[in-house]
């Protein structure tokens, strides 16, 4: 029924801007009606209750869509709440606003050819060409969700080797995207590069800023150069910028930054959202020197990454909450160094 | 700062564009992690001495503190694995007070982790999401995370130091999934626990294993 609903939201996205064929969506949305009440009528059979008639299974089958559209949850800090549903996180809300969120991962397929010319160019190891101008969204199944004193999560796993844990801590006012992407599978011959979109509502006008290697941000405007008229032949990666420690975008009120844990290649494709990449996997070189196709492994299988995005959320007029976020950047970027030693020699009271 | 000058050179040979962008032929990245984990081992010794240094131990005698490496990305710290006490040393590399979650890889069980002025301070036990269990490089015992908040000054040392109370966890927190996934973990913990309160030999079948043993109440998130 989820899968349904997820469904008739798409097809009511896609038929935003044409003409709506209400016909088809009111049979679309019948048919959902009739699947509730299909799984009402076998929870009666499972239930050996005496057998429903129409009326009342109609009735369970609403009960069942209010709570299953009541399945919300919250990770909360004294800083903010983070608003998850069974499709996953939906809202940040802070004391003064709220911004709307998904964490999302995706994936690009890449291109192959001949490497004669530009358009025979294969997607490699110095090449980010990808096959489709948007990319495959990935579903996520919830596998947990944790609750405690210093830390609160959100886990989430998807069938293509991708998963997410969403965590804030006690008394930080940063929310933590943690990820283990890979191995990547290529059964399909067909080789991916792994990105995470956070869509917000920030009406950020196709503009994003990105860190110079660690130096100061550089505005980004989609379909733009400063100094020249633009014409890309490649819409997708023409627009993907080195992110050194940080890729932001905002608005009057709300900036939302992204701190990463290393270099990664960013963009915001569409209004309101940022795109980082993960991991790469690809199965053809792109003849520009390495020779080999990017196509790493480790005992027999393709390589796993795992890494952390800081999400912060802050006012870029309250200098306060900017100066906060710059000592951020570089307290992420020198992170604490940590060494554990093992102290069975040493007793409580000698230490 | 021989033993550094090892390191300093393997890093100045990782800001070679190839190593930066990951352009390298394959071969030549397994050279590179060659180099680095080598020169990464040198420099530990450094680390090692001063652990013991400042604890005032004459390098002869056998070592107060000893050390290896954690791979925390994979959750595997092979100290906080084996040990029943450990104590967790952080240097925060930066000119203002810093706030870091720090995550310490170990068995199921209860931890306390004091502060450096002998406080107890709050911790909390997290199970290890699976994805990380199953990478495939991943050698490992841990099952579980232990977190807790550092406040660290200004380019500060601090030290904590953690010991292991019980092999059970306090189940205060609790993980459906990883609850019903473990059930039978659980069980073996609260048979190994009970043996060793007890000082029964672990070695004998012993009755109460079932008999005495009660059921662990499940508590469900609905």
């Amino acid at each position: 029924k989820v899968n349904i609903e997820k469904d008739i939201n798409a097809d009511i996205l896609k038929d935003k801007d044409d003409n709506v064929d209400v016909e088809e969506l009111e049979r679309i949305i019948k048919e959902t009606k009739l699947e509730t009440i299909g799984k009402a009528r076998s929870l009666d059979k499972k239930l050996n209750y005496p057998n429903l008639n129409e009326e009342e299974l109609r009735m369970l089958a609403d009960e069942a869509l209010v709570v299953e559209r009541a399945d919300e949850d919250y990770l909360e800090n004294e800083y903010m709440k983070i608003r998850m549903d069974n499709t996953g996180v939906t809202h940040m809300i802070l004391p003064d606003r709220t911004t709307n969120l998904k964490v999302q991962l995706h994936y690009w397929t890449g291109c192959y050819g001949n490497n004669t010319n530009t358009h025979e160019r294969s997607s490699g190891a110095y090449i980010f060409r990808p096959q489709t101008t948007v990319p495959y969204a990935m579903t996520y199944r919830n596998s947990g969700t944790v609750k405690g004193p210093i830390v609160q999560e959100y886990r989430a796993e998807t069938k293509e080797n991708a998963a997410s844990v969403l965590r804030i801590y006690s008394g930080l006012n940063y929310f933590v995207h943690d990820f283990v992407v890979g191995p990547i599978p290529i059964e399909d011959k067909v080789g991916k590069e792994y990105v995470v979109r956070y869509d917000t509502n920030v009406v950020n006008n196709g503009e994003f800023y990105t860190d110079s290697n660690g130096r100061q941000m550089l505005k980004r405007k989609l379909n733009e150069r400063p100094q020249w008229n633009l014409t890309l032949e490649e819409p997708i990666a023409g627009y993907y910028y080195p992110v050194t420690n940080k890729i932001s975008i905002q608005d009057e009120q709300t900036r939302i930054s992204i701190l990463t844990d290393r270099s990664e290649g960013g963009s915001s494709l569409e209004e309101g959202n940022i795109e980082l990449m993960l991991h790469r996997r690809l199965l053809h070189d792109d003849a520009f020197g390495v020779g080999e196709a990017l196509d790493e492994v480790a005992e027999g299988k393709g390589l796993v990454m795992r890494g952390h995005h800081k999400l912060l959320n802050i006012n870029p007029k309250n200098a306060v909450e900017v100066i906060a976020e710059r000592k951020l950047v570089i307290q992420t970027h020198l992170q604490p160094i940590v060494f554990v030693s093992n102290s069975d020699n040493v007793d409580f009271d000698t230490w | 700062s021989f033993v550094l000058n090892e390191l300093k050179s393997a890093m100045g040979v990782m800001q070679h564009h190839d190593a930066i962008t990951g352009t390298e032929k394959q071969h030549v990245a397994h050279d590179y992690e060659r180099l680095l984990d080598a020169a990464v081992e040198d420099a530990l010794i450094v680390a090692r001495q001063a652990f013991n240094k400042i604890a005032q131990r004459d390098a002869l005698k056998q070592p107060l503190f000893s050390y290896d490496r954690c791979r925390f990305n994979e959750s595997s710290c092979p100290t906080s694995e084996n040990s029943r006490q450990f104590v967790v040393t952080i240097y925060n590399p930066v000119g203002w007070m810093v706030m870091e979650p720090i995550h310490v890889p170990v068995l199921d069980g209860t931890y306390e982790v004091y502060a450096p002025n002998g406080e107890k301070i709050t911790s909390q036990l997290v199970d290890i999401p699976e994805p990380v269990k199953k990478i495939p490089t991943r050698k490992s015992k841990a099952s579980h995370e232990l977190v807790f908040i550092a406040k660290l000054h200004p380019l500060g040392v601090k030290s904590f130091y953690i010991k292991k109370t019980s092999k059970i966890s306090k189940r205060d927190v609790v993980n459906t999934n990883e609850y019903y996934g473990n059930i039978n973990d659980y069980w073996k913990n609260l048979h190994d626990n009970f043996v060793e309160i007890h000082n029964l030999d672990d070695t004998v079948d012993h009755k109460f294993k079932r008999e005495q043993i009660p059921l662990p109440i499940m508590k469900v998130d609905a």
